[in-house]
């Protein structure tokens, strides 16, 4: 454990709660992409099924636990309990063309070939590409509430201080894993348009709205 | 992944 796997795993944990925090108080998921938020329950969910073969740590049981709990939460809270203000005329990012390539890499690039192996090279795969719904919806209506970005920039900020973790990892115990680290630089590049519109308008005071 | 370290990361 070293600051940046610390801090990123906090940010992460900020994000999640942010996002849950503001549909519960508003008693809305307007504007919130329900597609990404399975894709992230699905994430979650292949990737910490190690929760049932091994041990490695309180802190790391808790935080999966916690992670896939407020994950299926999310769904819950956008799909059932708050269904009459999702928006989901906007949310119409096709998947699939997400989850097919990246199950065939899976299966195609992994460690090894063993059932729990390919489904956390598929997490790790599909994580890095979750956002795109999101982020097309954001596209589509042109707009996001203050809010929103503020879960979205957390959630960005997670995955590129996992970089410096690896970073870290790789220069001081020799380590690294080459598809986390991949999937990884793909899943902040990702990020990179919107964090600069962040810095440039949300943090200047202003909504986040595209031009036309 | 499952042989490697990286499974105490999230």
């Amino acid at each position: 454990m070293n600051v940046f796997r610390l801090t990123g795993d906090l940010s992460h944990l900020a994000a999640i709660i942010i996002l849950l925090l503001k549909i519960w108080k508003s008693r809305s998921c307007a504007g919130i992409s329900g597609k990404s938020q399975i894709l992230f329950a699905i994430v979650f969910t292949t990737r910490y099924l190690d929760l049932l073969t091994s041990f490695i740590s309180l802190y790391n049981t808790s935080m999966k636990l916690i992670y896939v709990g407020c994950a299926y939460a999310t769904v819950y809270l956008i799909y059932v309990k708050f269904r009459a203000t999702y928006d989901g005329n906007h949310d119409s990012f096709r998947v699939e063309f997400l989850i097919v390539p990246v199950g065939g890499l899976a299966v195609l690039i992994n460690h090894s070939f063993a059932p729990l192996e390919i489904l956390w090279t598929f997490s790790i795969y599909l994580e890095s590409v979750a956002i795109l719904p999101q982020l097309f919806m954001i596209s589509k209506t042109g707009e996001a509430e203050t809010i929103t970005t503020h879960y979205l920039f957390c959630l960005g900020l997670y995955r590129a201080l996992y970089l410096f973790n690896w970073v870290w990892r790789f220069y001081f115990e020799g380590f690294f894993d080459m598809i986390a680290i991949v999937a990884g630089l793909v899943q902040t590049v990702l990020y990179c348009d919107f964090f600069y519109l962040y810095v440039t308008k949300v943090l200047k005071g202003k909504k986040l709205s595209l031009p036309a | 992944g499952t042989d490697s370290k990286l499974k105490d990361e999230l």
